[in-house]
């Protein structure tokens, strides 16, 4: 769901 | 579809008002300006964390005044003691997703 590496743009995760 | 927002127009308009207090910038709210908002609700955060996952429709880590919308509604319901659902029923997506 998230790119690989990549930060959440979930804040709350 | 024409099927109604289950956000009625005076609960949008509510949820416009705190969208606006908080600074939008080029109509959107970054997850920094929203987060302490949903935190004022005293949910748990894993709560908070699906709401976000729901409201922030197309995943830029950010909320235009309906994504936000949707997230208040599920917050205030929750608050009311309602379940927040595991994916977003499709009379909660905005006229303007779908």
């Amino acid at each position: 769901q998230y790119p690989a590496g990549g930060s959440s743009t979930n804040p709350f995760l | 579809g024409d099927m109604p927002w289950v956000v009625k127009a005076e609960e949008k308009m509510k949820f416009d008002s705190i969208f606006e207090s908080l600074g939008p910038v080029g109509g959107m709210l970054t997850g920094d300006r929203v987060k302490p908002v949903l935190l004022n609700s005293k949910l748990p955060v894993d709560i908070l964390g699906r709401v976000w996952e729901l409201s922030d429709l197309d995943r830029d880590g950010m909320l235009d005044r309906d994504e936000f919308s949707v997230a208040m509604y599920l917050v205030y319901r929750a608050l009311e003691g309602e379940p927040v659902p595991m994916s977003l029923p499709p009379p909660l997506v905005p006229p303007s997703k779908r």
